[in-house]
C-alpha cells in the first residue's frame, strides 16, 4: 500500500521495527482469490533463504508453476473440491484451477500484509508513492479459496489445515459468512484449532455497516478488524449551473470532460425502471441519456457498474449520489467515464439543483491526491458494528485499520473496476472494505510476531488493542462518517491500530486454550460443543461458578438487564464483577488506573488501583464491579479503564449495553 | 439423487475410534459407507479437526450424524469476500 504506512508511523525515526532477519522469518497465510505471482510486490530482491519451518508448496495448476513462487511468495495453493462438488467442475475459461488470482482480491490481500516495496506505484497516477506491505520482508503464502460462485467452507478448512502444516505465523481472512455458534462455525473452529497452535487468525469484521449487530467472525481468539479511512482523498468537483461547486471522489483516468457545462438529468427522471434512480442495467432511456450529466443514486448494483450504464446509454459523465445509509462516505473507484462520487448532503443539493433548475448543468473536473485531510481516520459507513450478537459479553470488532481506498496489488487478469467490459490493465488497485483493512492488521501482527517471538496470538491481539486509540488530539472519538457524529466501542472496538506503540505494549491479556474451555463454560457448552472447537475431552465443573466476564479479553463489554428483566425493577442495581490478569512484557514498572466514563448509570470500582511488576513475565490480576442502575432496553454506554506506569498506556474500552 | 445432495463437513472424534481399524481414513471411509454406499470424501482433515467432508443427501446426513463416533455433521456454507 502507499501512504498507509506512513499513516500508522511506520518508518519514521522514532519507531522500533523488529530486525529484519527476524521478520522475513513470519510467515503469513492468506485465504482469498489466490494470487498473481508476476507484480513486482512479490519480487524477492534481498530476502534471504526459505524458513527451515517452511512445509509448503507451490502447486502447480493452469498458468501456475513451480517457478511462480519465489522467496516472498514461498507458497501458493488451491482449494476447489468443495465448490466443484457444487458447481461442476471448474470452467477455465472464466477462471484458472490453479492458485493465480482471476479476481483481485487476493492479490490485494496479499501485498498489503507482506508486499515487497515498489517505488512509483499508483493508479493511474492517483496515490502515488512507494507501495509496500505492512511487513515488507515477511513471507507471503497464498490458499485460494475463494472463486466466482463464492468460498466454501469445506474449502475454507482444508485450506487452513494446510497452512497450520505448512508452518504458517498468521492467517489473514478477508471472508466472511453468516453468525452462528462458534461449535457450528467453520471459521471459528478452524481458527481456534491455528490460535491453540500459536498462530494469530486475523478476520475482517464485515461491510454490513452503518447497521448495528453486522458483525461476522466473532469468535474471541480471532482479531476482527473493521475499516477507517486514510488521510487522503481523491476529489473530483463539480460544478453546477448555479454557480455553486461541490467536492466529491473519483479516480477517473480518461479524458476529462471540457470546461462548459453539459445538461444534468436525476437517472429516476430518465428512466422507465421504478428502481431507475439506481443506474441498473437496462434501465436508463438513451435517448433522454445522449450527452448528459445523470445524477444516479448508491445502492443495490456496484457503483462502478453505474458509471458503465450510463455511459453505455450516451452519457458523458456521472454523479453517484450517496444515500442515507451511506451519509458522508466517500469511497473512489476507477470509473469508467467522468465521475464524482457525492456525499448525502452534496447529492441533496445537487438534486435540489436538477430538480428546481429548469435547464440544469453541470460538470466534473478531476483533482488529483489530496494528502492531509482531516479528520482521519473516520470510521467508515461500511464498517460492521457490535454488539456482537453470538455473545454479547465479548466485544466486537477487536479494533479497526485502514480500509478505504487503499492502492495495494492487482491481478492482471481484470481491470481495476473488476467489470469484464473494463480492459484496462493495472499493477496496483485502489479499492475498500473490511477486507482491506484485515491483512493491514495480518501484517501488522507479523511484526509484533518477530519482535516478540515468544508471544502468544492473543498477546500479540492485546498488544494491538490495548495501544489503539479511539480518541483524536481534541479528545473527541473518532467519528462515523455514516452519521458525521463521534463513533463508540460497538463500532471501532478498542480503537485504531498503532503499530509503533503495540511493539512495546507494556503490558498484555493473554489467553490459553484453558481460558478459552472456561469461556465455553460459561457458554453451557457441553462436551460435546467443547470437543467440536478445541479438540478436547473437557467436562464442566457443575459446582464451578464460570463466567463469560472473567475471559481474559483486552476490552470489556457489559450486558445489563433492565427494569423488566430477571431480578430487576424500578431503581433495582445490578453488580457485575469481571476480572483481568495482565503480565509484564516490559521493564519492572508500577502501574496506575485512570479510569474515564460517560456512563453515569453504571459505578465501576476497580481493584487494587495500582499493579507493580518486579519483573518480566509476572502475572498480576484485578477485578472490575460494575454496579448499574436499571436502564430501558436498548439503552448502551461507555467508559474506558487504562493502566499507565508513566510510558506504556494500557486502555481497555468499556461497553456497557442494557437488554 | 445426486441434485440432492448437499455437502456436509463430517466431525469425528478420533477418541471413539474402534481398535479394529488400521487408520482414521479406514474410519471415516467406513462411517460414510455404513450410511451412504455411493458417497466419496471431497476432503479428509488431520490437523484442525478430525473428519472429512462429503456429498450427502438431508436423510443421509441425519443418519450419519446418529452414528457412533460422530461429534458434528455441519452443512457446507458459503462465505463471501469483504
Amino acid at each position: 500500500t502507499t501512504h498507509s504506512p506512513e499513516f500508522l508511523g511506520l518508518g519514521k525515526s522514532d519507531a522500533v521495527p523488529p530486525a529484519s532477519a527476524s521478520i522475513s522469518e513470519v510467515i503469513v497465510g492468506v485465504l482469498d482469490t489466490g494470487v498473481w505471482p508476476e507484480i513486482k510486490s512479490f519480487d524477492d530482491t534481498g530476502l534471504g533463504p526459505i524458513p527451515s519451518t517452511w512445509k509448503g508448496t507451490c502447486e502447480v495448476g493452469k498458468n501456475f508453476n513451480s517457478s511462480s513462487c519465489n522467496r516472498k511468495l514461498i507458497g501458493a495453493q488451491y482449494f476447489s473440491k468443495g465448490y466443484e462438488a457444487a458447481f461442476g467442475p471448474i470452467d477455465e475459461t472464466m477462471e484458472s484451477k490453479s492458485p493465480r488470482d482471476d479476481d483481485g482480491h487476493g492479490t490485494h490481500t496479499a501485498t498489503t500484509a507482506a508486499g515487497s516495496a515498489v517505488s512509483g506505484a499508483s493508479l493511474f497516477g492517483y496515490a502515488l508513492g512507494t507501495a509496500r506491505g505492512m511487513a515488507t520482508q515477511a513471507r507471503v503464502a497464498a490458499y485460494k479459496v475463494c472463486w466466482l460462485g463464492g468460498c466454501f467452507s469445506s474449502d475454507i478448512l482444508a485450506a487452513m489445515e494446510k497452512a497450520v502444516a505448512d508452518g504458517v505465523n498468521v492467517i489473514s481472512m478477508s471472508i466472511g459468512g453468516g453468525i452462528s455458534d462458534y461449535n457450528r462455525d467453520t471459521v471459528a473452529i478452524g481458527a481456534f484449532r491455528a490460535v491453540a497452535q500459536g498462530i494469530l487468525v486475523s478476520c475482517s469484521a464485515g461491510n454490513g455497516g452503518p447497521s448495528a449487530g453486522s458483525l461476522t467472525n466473532v469468535a474471541p481468539w480471532i482479531t476482527t478488524v473493521g475499516a477507517g479511512t486514510l488521510d487522503r482523498d481523491f476529489p473530483a468537483y463539480v460544478s453546477l449551473g448555479n454557480g455553486k461547486n461541490y467536492s466529491g471522489i473519483s479516480l477517473y483516468s480518461g479524458k476529462p470532460l471540457s470546461d462548459s457545462l453539459l445538461p444534468l438529468v436525476y437517472a429516476g427522471n430518465v428512466s422507465n425502471s421504478t428502481s431507475g434512480n439506481l443506474c441498473m442495467p437496462g434501465t436508463l432511456v438513451p435517448s433522454q441519456v445522449a450527452g448528459k450529466i445523470v445524477i444516479c443514486d448508491r445502492g443495490l448494483n456496484s457503483r462502478v457498474q453505474k458509471g458503465m450504464v450510463v455511459r453505455d446509454s450516451g452519457g458523458l459523465g456521472m454523479i453517484l449520489a450517496n444515500t442515507e445509509l451511506y451519509g458522508e462516505e466517500l469511497v473512489a473507484d476507477a470509473h469508467l467515464l467522468p465521475a464524482s462520487t457525492v456525499g448525502q448532503r452534496t447529492a441533496d443539493a445537487i438534486k435540489n439543483y436538477a430538480f428546481s433548475d429548469p435547464k440544469p448543468t453541470a460538470t466534473i473536473a478531476s483533482g488529483g491526491t489530496k494528502l492531509g485531510v482531516e479528520p482521519s481516520p473516520v470510521l467508515a459507513a461500511f464498517s460492521s458494528r457490535g454488539p456482537n450478537l453470538v455473545t454479547p459479553e465479548v466485544l466486537k470488532p477487536d479494533l479497526i485499520a485502514p480500509g478505504v481506498n487503499i492502492l495495494a496489488g492487482w491481478t492482471g487478469a481484470v481491470g481495476p473496476t473488476g467489470l469484464t467490459s473494463d480492459k484496462r490493465h493495472v499493477s496496483f488497485n485502489i479499492i475498500s472494505g473490511t477486507s482491506m483493512s484485515c491483512p493491514h492488521v495480518s501484517g501488522l501482527a507479523a511484526l509484533i510476531k518477530a519482535a516478540h517471538q515468544d508471544w502468544s496470538p492473543a498477546a500479540i491481539k492485546s498488544a494491538l488493542m490495548t495501544t489503539a486509540y479511539a480518541t483524536y488530539k481534541n479528545g473527541e472519538n473518532i467519528l462515523d462518517v455514516a452519521t458525521g457524529q463521534p463513533s463508540t466501542p460497538f463500532d471501532f472496538g478498542a480503537g485504531h491500530v498503532n503499530p509503533v506503540a503495540a511493539l512495546d505494549p507494556g503490558l498484555v491479556y493473554d489467553a490459553s486454550v484453558d481460558d478459552y474451555i472456561n469461556f465455553f463454560c460459561a457458554l453451557n457448552y457441553s462436551a460435546s460443543d467443547i470437543k467440536q472447537i478445541a479438540n478436547k475431552d473437557f467436562t464442566c465443573d457443575s459446582s464451578k461458578k464460570y463466567s463469560l466476564g472473567d475471559l481474559n479479553y483486552p476490552s470489556f463489554s457489559v450486558s445489563l438487564q433492565t427494569a423488566s428483566g430477571k431480578g430487576g425493577g424500578a431503581g433495582v442495581k445490578s453488580t457485575v464483577k469481571y476480572t483481568r490478569t495482565l503480565t509484564n512484557v516490559g521493564a519492572p514498572a508500577t502501574y496506575k488506573l485512570s479510569m474515564t466514563s460517560k456512563t453515569p448509570s453504571v459505578k465501576i470500582l476497580v481493584e487494587p488501583e495500582s499493579l507493580s511488576f518486579s519483573k518480566e513475565y509476572e502475572k498480576k490480576t484485578y477485578t472490575v464491579t460494575f454496579t448499574a442502575t436499571s436502564m430501558p432496553s436498548g439503552t448502551n454506554g461507555f467508559a474506558h479503564l487504562e493502566w499507565s506506569d508513566g510510558k506504556h498506556v494500557v486502555g481497555s474500552p468499556i461497553a456497557f449495553s442494557w437488554t | 439423487s445426486q441434485q440432492t445432495k448437499k455437502t456436509f463437513i463430517v466431525h469425528m472424534d478420533m477418541s471413539k475410534m474402534a481398535a479394529t481399524y488400521e487408520d482414521h481414513f479406514q474410519w471415516y471411509d467406513s462411517s460414510l459407507k455404513s450410511v451412504s454406499e455411493s458417497a466419496d470424501m471431497l476432503y479428509a482433515y488431520n490437523n484442525i479437526i478430525h473428519g472429512f467432508s462429503t456429498r450427502l443427501t438431508p436423510e443421509e446426513a441425519e443418519l450419519l450424524e446418529k452414528q457412533p463416533g460422530i461429534l458434528s455433521v455441519l452443512p457446507e456454507m458459503i462465505y463471501k469476500l469483504h
